[in-house]
């Protein structure tokens, strides 16, 4: 799989984890109540979520955890994902 | 905008909401204050109306929580997840929960409760997230000043394609048309702009408006009357791009495009110079707006939506200038057209509204039309 992201190896850690979770949290299907999700065909792998994050953000679509995207993902949000059903 | 799959809706007008478990980090006042005015935001442009409860099962149950609080979305202490709602529905929909972990304020040391909660009750009737970054939709946190807050295009156009526009009340008529109100002020009270230029010169507090100008006394409302600049000031005529006094020089300063004019007290002082004296770059042309702060003995420009800050005491342009005006002073909404600081506070006059600016806090404090300075 192509390199995620250029980063030293803790800050890579850190922040694919940090990725991890937040690709789980807004760009995935969830059970239980929907609060809001969009159904994806066929499961995503990471580098396909991190395109669905960078296209709903307008950024550029690399499918790597990039600085842009990095930055987007450490801002404070809300709760509800950003892909609905 | 977006809406959820399904565009689940309030099928009724008229909304119960509760707010059931406080904020840690706000008083119970506060946080109704914030919560009502979040959901105002909305009722201004669709017809639904929201009721408060303070017991039993509302159609919007609000409360702050920690972690996990059994919705199968749990919260992550402070900062990333700051609160989520459901879409419109039975029992856990509309339900909108804040974490508790985060530093919830009604200003801007903190997370403003306005700003997030007017963004989950976009969920709680039935919005889901915008792509668009000016919406309040939008996913990610942008404080948003409550007082003068007008709800983005998108999010209009996606509320009003779920519940149509809030029509305009026809009630009953009209009140009986009354009597002309006595042109006290001539055009000024009615018209929407702002000032040209608000100074201090001495004891009174002047204010500019194209060929007229009127003089105040700080905390008095009475005695304002308009006169021509020129019958003060012969050289400036009209039309004062900006103006600001060191009181502790007894000097003020007036500009006008690329020009200023140094008087003492209603004396100018020999003829007009250029500002490039203050160190502006040459493509700078007209000042917008002037204050000087006392404290830090520092006189603020404003030009276009940027700001430059010139040392008086070194009689020098600040070095990293011009900044962003919005960054810096967020919550006071357009162009600079005048500004003048008074015990602590930046008054900044923008169009029709000013914003007093509490410099300690570095936050509006409140909004007032700019006209109710001279009497309106």
């Amino acid at each position: 799989a192509p390199t995620l992201f250029a980063a030293t190896p803790r800050t890579w850690r850190n922040n694919f984890h940090l990725a991890q979770a937040y690709l789980d949290k807004y760009y995935t299907k969830k059970g239980g109540h929907q609060v809001g999700e969009m159904v994806s065909r066929g499961g995503n792998s990471m580098v396909k979520k991190i395109k669905e994050l960078q296209t709903f953000f307008g950024l550029p679509l690399t499918g790597k955890l990039d600085q842009s995207t990095m930055d987007v993902i450490k801002k404070p949000r809300c709760g509800v994902p950003d892909v609905a059903n | 905008y977006r809406l959820f799959p399904g565009e689940p809706k309030w099928e009724k007008n008229t909304l119960t909401y509760r707010i059931s478990k406080y904020a840690a980090s706000m008083s119970p006042a506060e946080v109704e204050r914030a919560i009502e005015m979040a959901l105002r935001a909305w009722s201004s442009a669709v017809p639904l109306n929201f009721v408060r409860i303070n017991s039993g099962e509302a159609d919007i149950m609000v409360s702050f929580e920690t972690g996990d609080h059994g919705d199968s979305y749990p919260f992550d202490g402070p900062r990333g997840t700051l609160a989520h709602a459901f879409a419109p529905g039975e029992g856990l929909g509309g339900d909108t929960h804040f974490d508790n972990a985060e530093k919830w304020t009604l200003g801007m040391n903190g997370f403003n409760l306005f700003t997030v909660a007017a963004h989950e009750f976009g969920h709680a009737l039935g919005l889901a997230h915008s792509t668009d970054p000016s919406a309040l939709m939008y996913p990610t946190y942008k404080y948003k000043n409550p007082y003068g807050f007008r709800l983005p295009k998108d999010d209009v156009k996606g509320i009003q394609a779920l519940y149509g526009p809030r029509k305009p009340y026809l009630g009953k008529p009209t009140v009986p048309h009354l009597p002309p109100r006595k042109p006290s002020i001539p055009d000024v009270c009615d018209s929407s702009s702002s000032f040209d230029a608000v100074t201090m010169l001495g004891k009174e507090l002047l204010f500019f408006k194209d060929r007229i100008f009127w003089r105040r006394q700080v905390h008095l409302l009475s005695e304002i009357r308009p006169r021509t600049i020129t019958s003060s000031f012969p050289q400036l005529m009209s039309n004062v791009d900006a103006a600001y006094e060191v009181a502790e020089r007894g000097t003020a300063y007036f500009f006008k495009g690329p020009h200023y004019w140094v008087t003492r007290g209603f004396q100018i002082q020999g003829p007009p110079r250029t500002i490039y004296d203050f160190g502006f770059p040459r493509h700078v042309q007209r000042i917008d707006a002037a204050v000087y702060l006392k404290e830090p003995r520092k006189t603020l420009f404003f030009v276009g939506d940027e700001y430059y800050s010139y040392d008086e005491r070194k009689r020098k342009m600040e070095k990293d200038y011009p900044k962003s005006t919005e960054e810096e002073f967020s919550g006071v909404n357009g162009q600079i057209d005048a500004a003048v600081e008074l015990n602590g506070y930046i008054y900044f006059f923008s169009g029709p509204k000013t914003y007093k600016y509490d410099i300690e806090k570095e936050d509006v404090v409140s909004v007032v039309k700019s006209s109710s300075w001279i009497g309106c």
